[in-house]
């Protein structure tokens, strides 16, 4: 569902 | 980054100066649900551990440090300096099953990896933190005006990030489902909310509930 990339987002 | 999110940022940290300056001017946390804020803490500091493993840029690390800083200065506030004019008894929402559910939801979809399902609990968790607020407000049927623009600037900041999501959509093919869909959920819980704040303290009335 989700993919494991870095967050960049608050 | 874009205008959207950038904006919806600088409300949230707008959020969290008004809250502090509610607190200080009235000297009292009346009105304010220490279990909301305590699950913001919560949420902080699960999703920011990356502080550790990550470096994004210096407003990223600085804004990470920013609110879990405040988010706990603010349950200082609340547990100790002003404890006094907090009534545990219109706190009563059973915060358990919004940490349970978030912890399940976040184990589900997570693919065991630890920074992963911290990040998603996070994500859950902050989707509904709003609910013990939300709850005590209808209990005492009124908030003062400087909390309902508090609520406003909190409940508004994850509204933006939806045309942040959009915009990222859009223009970079970025996509996070989960967070869209805690997002939505999240921005939908102030739906009654942001109605009365509307309709009332918008034109100078008092916030008070039907």
């Amino acid at each position: 569902l989700s993919p494991h990339r870095e967050k960049d987002e608050l | 980054m874009n205008i959207f999110r950038l904006v919806a940022d600088l409300m949230h940290l707008a959020s969290i100066f008004i809250l502090l300056l509610k607190i200080q001017k009235t000297r009292s946390c009346s009105g304010i649900s220490f279990k909301s804020q305590l699950l913001y803490s919560i949420v902080f500091v699960t999703r920011y551990l990356d502080l550790f493993t990550a470096f994004i840029s210096l407003y990223n690390t600085s804004m990470k440090i920013f609110f879990i800083a405040t988010s706990i200065y603010i349950l200082y506030l609340m547990k100790f300096k002003f404890r006094a004019t907090y009534d545990p008894n219109l706190d009563t929402f059973r915060v358990e099953f919004l940490l349970g559910g978030s912890l399940l939801l976040a184990l589900i979809f997570s693919d065991f990896v630890l920074m992963e399902i911290l990040w998603q609990f996070s994500i859950y968790l902050e989707s509904v933190a709003i609910l013990p607020q939300l709850f005590m407000l209808s209990r005492t049927g009124e908030a003062e005006t400087i909390t309902t623009h508090y609520l406003f600037a909190l409940g508004g900041y994850r509204a933006l990030y939806l045309i942040n999501w959009l915009w990222r959509f859009v223009t970079e093919s970025h996509v996070d489902k989960i967070s869209w869909i805690a997002g939505a959920v999240q921005t939908a819980l102030y739906s009654d909310f942001f109605y009365i704040y509307y309709t009332k303290v918008l034109h100078g009335k008092k916030f008070e509930l039907p």
